[in-house]
Formats: structure tokens, C-alpha cells, sequence
């Protein structure tokens, strides 16, 4: 179950709290699994008290839009703790679905990667089996079909450290890149944060995902929950 | 298992200093619940009194919500989202799936807090752990006494860690975020979150 809290001290009109809570998690909380669940207790709150001397921030205010991206920013950081706490992980990865036709579409083929158990044991593994990756990318649930061409799709595995190449191209223009680099596959698959990027080249929306990997210890842990 | 590199996560992710919101308090306690005696309830409280808070929150689309989801809505929406001074969180139990006297549970939670701080409508509930199984309100009675009778409130950085400790299940360190802004009028502010969760992770919140 997820819960969390933000709390301020900026005094911030009830309605416009509401929207910047609701976007603000639409891009952080609702962008994060560990294991594909959804509880039945997820709640974000936020509360805001108005203890500074300012004016109130409404949907007008000229600096609704900032607090709006400095909440988003923020809960963004909150929601990735939940994933490096993800039960039995070892891994954080960063999921960039971009150049999409639309945002919608760029999230469900995220999540549907994220939510993959044979893309998060690969990982476990070190195993750069990224035809898993492909297949989740595949049956994506999209809402509009345009959004994915099977002729234009780049995916890549991106290192986060300061190695060289960064970036592992598996796909490229729709062409699986069948001899790649496994070495160099091996030592960023080794790496704690990786990243998975799609560029799906049908349009200029993005969205993010992060997920963790999926181990032995997370059977263990949930194998007896109750007891 | 070569993948399993060992990293102490409480070391990299837990901070060990912060500023806090002005006007914001928290107490938190073990009230049993969880079988280890471990931290398993907390309140977090609005304590300025210059203006009326605002309070929104987003919850789970799952079509099976715990009665402190529904609980939590209905006051939420009673208030239109001003004057919500408390919340009121244990851990250990989700309260879920537990029917009516599940919905009345959540509600003298919420009643007690709001005796506590002496308003109406003021509080909201939340609750993490097994699911299809009865709170044991008894303990998490006293444990809002004590909190409140034992004036175990504070602000500052270990009352705020031991809240976010407070709320955890299966988590192996406490989420706690606190980080300052200046907007471009010079007006600074803070925000502070918390969060828990480990496992049961794919929210899709509304």
C-alpha cells in the first residue's frame, strides 16, 4: 500500500491544492511500480496552513504554476523512495518513453514495461533479454494504435554513472540490434539505477516510469505476510 | 543472485537533519497493534491558527476501498477541502475489506482525534497492513490517548522521523522529504512529505 503526506506552510486555495495534487501525482505516484498491485488504501493528502504571511495562491496567481511544478518535482522525489524500497529489490530503472504520439499512450507502454515479471527478473539477473522489453512494448494496451510503429521504435539501455557509451542501442529505426555489446550490457545491468529509454518516434509527448527489479526475497517476504 | 549487491538504503535514502513547515506538529506511538511493539500510529497536526487550512488528496481506484478511503472522502468532501486540521495514521492493519464495522472503526478514529483538538470535520484517516481484518480499537483507542494525554507532540526533526517510521509495513527504512523554495516574489516556503510502501506498488490514484 502506498500512503504519504506533503505538508506546507503556504497558504494555498483548497481548489488549486486539489489540481496541483492531482497533477502533480498523475506524474510521480501514479507513475511508480514495484510489483504491479494496487491496494485498496493508496492515499496521497496534502495539507497546506497558510502559516506564512502571503497572499493565498489560487488558480489565477501568478505563481500557481511554479509551486504546481516545485509539488510535482517533489513528490516525483518522495514516490522514487518507494521504489528503491520496493520489497527485495536491487535495482532502480527509470523507464523514458518519449517522442510519443501522446502522453496517455507513452505512460501505458511505460507501465506495461514496468510492470513486466519478466522484464524485472531480467533485471534481477543482469540478463539483457531485451526482447522482453519488446514484447511488453506489444502488448501495451494503447489507446490509440498510431502511437506505436514497429518501424520506428528505438530502445536503448542507458548507464546512469559516467561510463562510456552511455547509451546501448537494442533497437534501432525498428531494426533489433541482434550482436550487441554484451559486455558492455553486462556492466550496465550491473549498475543499481539504470535506465530503459523508447523513443517511439510518432510523435513529441513523454512520459516517465520507475520500477524496480524483482528478486527471490520478494516471494520470501510475501509468502507469509499475514504471519 | 549475482545481481544481489548489498546497499544500506537507510543510510542513503534517510535524512539526518531538516526544516520543517511552520505550524505543523506530530506525535506518534506503539499502540500494539503491530505484534513486534514496533511505532504503528501517528497524528499529524495543524496548530496555526492565522488562517483556515485547505487539505485535498487523491485515492485508489480500487473498486474494493478500505473504510478509511471512504471515510476519508466523505469528510474531505464535507469540507470542501478547508479546515482539515489532523491526520491520523496506524499501521500494522489496513482496515480494509472489513464492511461496517470497518466504516464505524474509521470514524471513531476520526471522532477521537477531533475531540482531541476540539473541531468538527477536522480529521482525516488513513490505515496500512493486512487487509480482511478488524482493527483492535482498543489499542488504537489508548494509542490516540497517549498521544494526546501525553502531549507527545513535537516539531522537530525525530517527531517528523518517527512518524514516517510510524506508518511503515514491510518498508526497511522510513520516507521523509523536506525541502525549502523561494518563489520569485522572495516568498520562502517549505514542503515536507512522508510516504509508505514497499510492496502491494501500482497506484493509479483519482
Amino acid at each position: 500500500t502506498l500512503l504519504g503526506f506533503i505538508v506546507t506552510d503556504l497558504p494555498i486555495e483548497s481548489k488549486a491544492l486539489q489540481k496541483m495534487l492531482t497533477f502533480a501525482t498523475t506524474r510521480s505516484f501514479n507513475c511508480i511500480s514495484v510489483d504491479g498491485d494496487m491496494s485498496t488504501n493508496d492515499t496521497i493528502c496534502m495539507l497546506a496552513n497558510g502559516a506564512i504571511d502571503t497572499k493565498e495562491i489560487n488558480e489565477d496567481s501568478k505563481d500557481f504554476e511554479q509551486v504546481k511544478l516545485q509539488v510535482t518535482e517533489f513528490a516525483q522525489r518522495l514516490a522514487q523512495l518507494v521504489v528503491r524500497d520496493g520489497e527485495g529489490s536491487t535495482k532502480f530503472v527509470t523507464v523514458n518513453v518519449k517522442n510519443a504520439l501522446h502522453f496517455e499512450d507513452a505512460k501505458i507502454i511505460a507501465e506495461s514495461i514496468s510492470n513486466s515479471m519478466l522484464v524485472k527478473t531480467a533485471l534481477y539477473g543482469q540478463d539483457a533479454n531485451w526482447g522482453r522489453i519488446l514484447c511488453a512494448i506489444g502488448y501495451a494496451k494503447l489507446n490509440d494504435l498510431k502511437s506505436l510503429d514497429v518501424n520506428k521504435i528505438n530502445v536503448s539501455f542507458i548507464a546512469t554513472d559516467n561510463s562510456e557509451p552511455r547509451e546501448l542501442k537494442l533497437v534501432a529505426n525498428g531494426v533489433p540490434q541482434l550482436e550487441i555489446d554484451e559486455t558492455r550490457a553486462s556492466e550496465i545491468l550491473a549498475l543499481n539505477d539504470l535506465e530503459v529509454s523508447v523513443d517511439l518516434g510518432t510523435g513529441d509527448q513523454a512520459a516517465q516510469f520507475w520500477t524496480c527489479d524483482l528478486s527471490h526475497e520478494y516471494v520470501t517476504i510475501n509468502g507469509d505476510y499475514r504471519s | 543472485q549475482r545481481s544481489k549487491q548489498l546497499i544500506d538504503k537507510y543510510a542513503l535514502y534517510v535524512p539526518k537533519t531538516g526544516s520543517f513547515p511552520k505550524g505543523f506538529e506530530v506525535g506518534y506511538t506503539a499502540s500494539g497493534v503491530k505484534k513486534n511493539g514496533s511505532l504503528d500510529l501517528g497524528v499529524i497536526l495543524n496548530t496555526n491558527k492565522s488562517r483556515p487550512s485547505t487539505a485535498a488528496a487523491v485515492f485508489t481506484t480500487n473498486k474494493f476501498k478500505a473504510a478509511p478511503v471512504l471515510t476519508s472522502k466523505k469528510v474531505l468532501e464535507t469540507a470542501r477541502g478547508k479546515n482539515i486540521n489532523a491526520i491520523v495514521v496506524n499501521s500494522g492493519c489496513a482496515n480494509s475489506v472489513t464492511g461496517d464495522l470497518g466504516m464505524k472503526d474509521a470514524q471513531v478514529m476520526i471522532d477521537l482525534v477531533n475531540d482531541k483538538i476540539g473541531q468538527k470535520n477536522s480529521t482525516l484517516v488513513m490505515s496500512t497492513g493486512v487487509i480482511g481484518q478488524r482493527l483492535q480499537m482498543d489499542k488504537i483507542s489508548t494509542g490516540i490517548n497517549k498521544i494526546f494525554g501525553e502531549e507527545k507532540f513535537g516539531s522537530d526533526f525525530n517527531s517528523w522521523l518517527n512518524v514516517a517510521k510510524s506508518i511503515c509495513t514491510t518498508d526497511t527504512f522510513p520516507k521523509l522529504v523536506t525541502s525549502r523554495f523561494k518563489l520569485p516574489s522572495g516568498t520562502e516556503y517549505t514542503l515536507t512529505g512522508m510516504a509508505k510502501g514497499a510492496g502491494m506498488i501500482c497506484p493509479n490514484m483519482a
